[in-house]
């Protein structure tokens, strides 16, 4: 039996498991293409 | 070690009262396969480890970058759009339509797409209805009349019926509908 | 001090990368600096510079906005790594062993947050460390390091690669879920990563494939630890769900790793995962074209893939210990004592509590048992190749008679893992599925077993179905070899009392 102190730390890596995001390329430095300006509610919102 | 050790896993009513059903006997694994990316009449043809997002669906919610190599001569190539050595920007709707005017139609799309919420999505916005493409609202695609042919008017004059060339951005290509435009629907 | 001034540099690190690109001139000047000045220059320096970085990176993760970026300083501390392991002239220690130095001290990291903050610790920043350090590499080494001018430093950054990912396996493996639960999750996507599992898998000349069967037996000995029959704890259920996909991935992209390593893998791998093991060892070779194994009128001798062995990565002769001399001197001359010495050799010293179908504990060393077994079809499939297939496929063989020893002097026991071990050797058609294929009919329809054949063959009828009643993928060999059963000319097997005896098992065969 998983002694009860291995079982919840294995919950708490549960909740903290790493996602898509956490594991996508680091990007530090970025040159921004272009500001932010309001554009039209109808327009795609994201990326 | 017999037969009879069977059983448990196969008598439906004693299921998951002895062992994990979806661990012995398991699941159909198609869904499974295809979250992972592998249509099940062609495996092996694309390598899905190479984009692996995560182990689990539920932390699969983006894209991740894949491997890919950038060759030094497509990197500081200098005065791209008269930007001098930096890379060029748009942040000015007044003074880089002018810019944004040498794009061809699907780089305009790129542009439109990927930066929401920005000075070059109105920019690209702009330029492509000067080109007679026209945004539709709840469809969230750019479309223009099909030149072969002229469109029939509803009664009322809300809607007309007609063919038109769409940008599919999903499959990023363009391809002609047949298709009941309404008005009020594009911008 | 001392750690407040490295703490101060890493600061200073993470501020330029945010201001410039990376390959900015003033980047290679602040390297420069780092090391003229001494920073990094001895072995202590080394280690207390990675511990500010390593607690910088983490504790700016832990108070950052979680909306916003948490993972500047953890990313600019990859980056930094990467940047040292290219731009140092390494004349005092090899480039492994400052790798190696650093990954050490971030284990030992890793190692005192997890036992100090228990339930509290938070694997995230650590994940994204290795994830970032991966992604790096992967950035500066590709096209065999192309980016690198200086040719003497491109070579040797060729040479240090394979070291790199070695080095980063061995990290994984110390801190395999057994060791730190509370990095389990991490650890899972860590090692399927896209910059790390197909690296692993194509590494020349399998380089690779070694520590990654470590890993993966890693990964299925915590599973078999904590997987009870009924009651699987909700997380491991979780942590099965991943490897399942994992491995469905593997299967797709180089079934040739599952193909050469099925032996070690399924070593490991808890009895009740019976899908996960048809899996494994449903891989078939890329570009192999398979006849349908449910057609009524294949003929396994004539297919043509049997001629060949598979191709096997890892050797079992190396854990036949003790009975490698007994059984290679049997196969080229047996002898009764031979066969004794086998066949008494192959129990464990004590019970162990086991999570079967059917049995809660063994006695028998079932890995030696898989070693013998796959180890006699390794020498079966040789023999056959320097000779004639009439010397293996001929039941007064050495071969043959090694294995129906096994069962004849064993109890329930020892059969039912002998023959469970055969039924591993079940695959695609190759030399080896073809020659048990043989071994298991004859055995099933031998009749010099005495009172022990109704037995007998009541294990075999089990451990083939148990390998088709599960959902898909079966083993070609696995229904080839039932389904030659059930075409035997003579009685059918449903008339067999042992069969009749339990009805649900009978219309499944009869439906079969």
């Amino acid at each position: 039996t998983m002694p009860s102190e291995m079982a919840s730390q294995l919950e708490s890596s549960l909740l903290n498991c790493p996602d898509s995001l956490d594991a996508d390329t680091p990007s530090l430095h970025q040159d921004v293409l272009s500001m932010p300006h309001p554009t039209s509610i109808f327009f795609p919102n994201e990326t | 070690y017999g037969l009879k050790a069977l059983l448990p896993l196969i008598r439906r009513e004693d299921q998951s009262t002895e062992y994990d059903p979806s661990m012995t006997l398991g699941i159909d694994l198609t869904p499974v396969l295809h979250s992972l990316g592998i249509p099940s009449n062609q495996q092996g043809r694309h390598r899905v480890l190479e984009t692996f997002q995560s182990p689990w669906v539920e932390t699969s919610r983006s894209e991740v970058e894949p491997r890919f190599f950038v060759p030094e001569s497509f990197k500081k190539i200098p005065n791209v759009l008269q930007a001098g050595n930096r890379s060029p920007v748009f942040n000015s709707v007044q003074q880089d339509l002018a810019k944004i005017s040498l794009f061809q139609d699907e780089t305009l799309f790129y542009l439109f797409y990927k930066h929401p919420g920005s000075v070059v999505q109105e920019l690209t916005y702009l330029e492509l209805r000067k080109r007679n493409w026209r945004y539709h609202k709840t469809l969230k695609v750019w479309l223009t009349k099909d030149p072969m042919m002229e469109p029939v008017v509803a009664p009322g004059g809300a809607s007309e019926r007609g063919s038109y060339v769409f940008f599919d951005p999903q499959r990023w290509e363009k391809c002609q509908r047949d298709f009941v435009l309404f008005y009020n629907a594009i911008m | 001090t001392d750690q407040e001034k490295m703490s101060l540099v890493f600061t200073e690190w993470v501020k330029l990368l945010q201001r410039v690109p990376d390959d900015d001139i003033s980047v290679v000047v602040f390297i420069r600096q780092m090391i003229e000045k001494g920073v990094l220059s001895s072995t202590e320096g080394m280690v207390k510079f990675t511990n500010a970085a390593l607690e910088l990176s983490v504790s700016s993760f832990k108070e950052s906005d979680p909306t916003s970026d948490v993972f500047i300083a953890t990313d600019a501390f990859s980056k930094l790594i990467v940047k040292l392991l290219i731009l140092q002239e390494f004349t005092d220690m090899t480039r492994a062993d400052y790798f190696k130095l650093m990954i050490s001290v971030i284990t030992m990291v890793i190692s005192e947050d997890h036992g100090r903050m228990r339930e509290g610790f938070n694997e995230r920043p650590y994940f994204r460390l290795i994830s970032s350090l991966l992604c790096e590499w992967e950035c500066v080494s590709g096209h065999n390091f192309i980016k690198m001018g200086d040719q003497q430093c491109r070579s040797e950054l060729v040479e240090f690669n394979f070291d790199f990912y070695n080095i980063i396996a061995s990290f994984l493996h110390s801190t395999q879920p057994i060791a730190f639960p509370g990095f389990s999750f991490a650890w899972i996507t860590l090692i399927s990563h896209r910059m790390f599992l197909p690296k692993m898998l194509r590494l020349p000349e399998k380089a690779g494939w070694a520590k990654l069967v470590l890993l993966f037996t890693d990964l299925l000995k915590f599973m078999a630890q904590y997987t009870k029959k009924n009651d699987v704890p909700d997380a491991v259920s979780v942590v099965y769900k991943g490897a399942l996909r994992i491995f469905l991935a593997v299967a797709n992209d180089a079934p040739g790793f599952l193909v050469e390593n099925h032996y070690e893998l399924l070593n490991n791998l808890p009895h009740v995962y019976m899908q996960l093991r048809n899996i494994i060892l449903s891989a078939i070779p890329k570009n192999l074209v398979v006849p349908n194994p449910y057609d009524p009128n294949l003929v396994i001798d004539d297919v043509i893939g049997c001629h060949d062995a598979p191709t096997v990565f890892y050797d079992p002769v190396q854990d036949l210990h003790a009975l490698k001399k007994p059984v290679d001197n049997y196969l080229r001359i047996p002898s009764t004592s031979l066969q004794r010495a086998i066949t008494t050799g192959i129990f464990k010293p004590e019970y162990q509590k086991d999570n079967g179908i059917g049995y809660d504990t063994v006695s028998v060393d079932t890995k030696l048992i898989n070693a013998i077994v796959f180890h006699v079809g390794i020498e079966a499939a040789l023999e056959k190749h320097k000779t004639t297939a009439t010397a293996i496929f001929n039941t007064k063989s050495s071969y043959y008679t090694l294995l129906a020893s096994l069962l004849n002097d064993g109890n329930s026991e020892v059969r039912f893992h002998v023959v469970q071990a055969i039924a591993n050797q079940l695959r695609y058609p190759n030399a080896h599925t073809h020659w048990f294929n043989y071994v298991l009919k004859n055995f099933f329809f031998a009749e010099d077993w005495g009172s022990n054949k109704a037995e007998i063959q009541e294990i075999i009828v089990r451990t083939l179905l148990e390998r088709i009643v599960t959902n898909k993928p079966h083993c070609w060999g696995a229904v080839v070899t039932f389904a030659d059963l059930l075409k035997a000319p003579g009685a059918s097997i449903t008339t067999f009392q042992f069969i009749k005896d339990v009805p649900e098992v009978e219309l499944i065969i009869k439906h079969l």
